[in-house]
């Protein structure tokens, strides 16, 4: 059986929220070394890969191998009935028709608990090779929004553009053009406000901006965000928690 | 979309 106890429901809140749009029904792979996930948009042009490492809970138990088929939007249902600070703990059977979901609320004394129905789910699994990226830019999360945001209001797309002098996010719309440059700096006192950018050769792609912005839904997990690019394969967008990630894959666009 | 690759063409199905 699974038996799995996060100190804070909020994780799982926000990793949900943040895919929901993308993805609608999921298999949530269980296995002794934590809680995984892996699934595409119904486009075929985006893959979600999220893990919730055993380390991140307290309890963990998982005696087997167990695919929890899940409606997110009803998941997320469930989870908005939890505070953020609640204590949540997931259980199902071996077999389960069903995964149990319990809040506990320390301030108040209240337990909340609730069950839902799993489906069946045949996902196609795709194996992401490792990658040695030509580029790799860390920035503050809420940068990365703003400017995906921003360049959605002109364009479908945007080129992200690499060298050893910065990173440039460029698109052009009907309305016009525009443009945003990070050039590589430090914060001294706060690491996180920081812009690094780790380079072997310059890289320029581009991309759907309807999906960037729908990554950045994951915003509130992490303060900041990395992407790793090389020229002609997807683009990596990665979101760190305390025992896992939230990676975002994106199949670049080719030509006008 | 125009020029939108898919993802399947990039990573193997197991």
């Amino acid at each position: 059986m699974l038996e799995a106890r996060l100190e804070q429901a909020q994780i799982l809140k926000k990793v949900v929220e943040a895919i929901k749009d993308l993805v609608q029904d999921c298999n949530f792979d269980c296995n002794d070394a934590g809680i995984q996930l892996q699934a595409m948009d119904n486009s075929h042009v985006a893959l979600v890969s999220m893990k919730l490492g055993s380390e991140g809970f307290s309890p963990y138990r998982c005696d087997r191998n167990i695919a929890l088929g899940i409606n997110l939007n009803s998941l997320m249902k469930v989870l908005r009935a939890a505070a953020n600070e609640d204590l949540l703990t997931l259980k199902a059977e071996d077999q389960p028709d069903s995964l149990n979901l319990l809040f506990e609320s320390s301030s108040q004394d209240r337990l909340s608990e609730y069950d839902i129905k799993l489906m069946d789910i045949d996902q196609e699994h795709l194996g992401i090779p490792d990658t040695e990226y030509a580029a790799t830019i860390t920035l503050p999360s809420a940068e990365f929004q703003r400017i995906c945001r921003d360049l959605s209001a002109l364009s479908e797309s945007v080129s992200i553009e690499a060298n050893k002098d910065g990173v440039k996010f460029a698109c052009s719309g009907d309305i016009g053009n525009g443009s945003v440059t990070l050039r590589p700096h430090t914060n001294v006192e706060d690491e996180d406000k920081s812009t690094k950018i780790e380079l072997t050769e310059p890289v320029n792609l581009t991309f759907s901006l309807k999906y960037l912005v729908n990554f950045c839904k994951a915003s509130s997990l992490s303060a900041t965000v990395r992407l790793c690019l090389s020229n002609e394969v997807p683009l990596l967008v990665e979101y760190q928690m305390g025992a896992g990630y939230l990676r975002f894959y994106l199949a670049p666009k080719i030509g006008d | 979309e125009q020029g939108q690759l898919e993802i399947v063409q990039f990573f193997k199905s197991l």
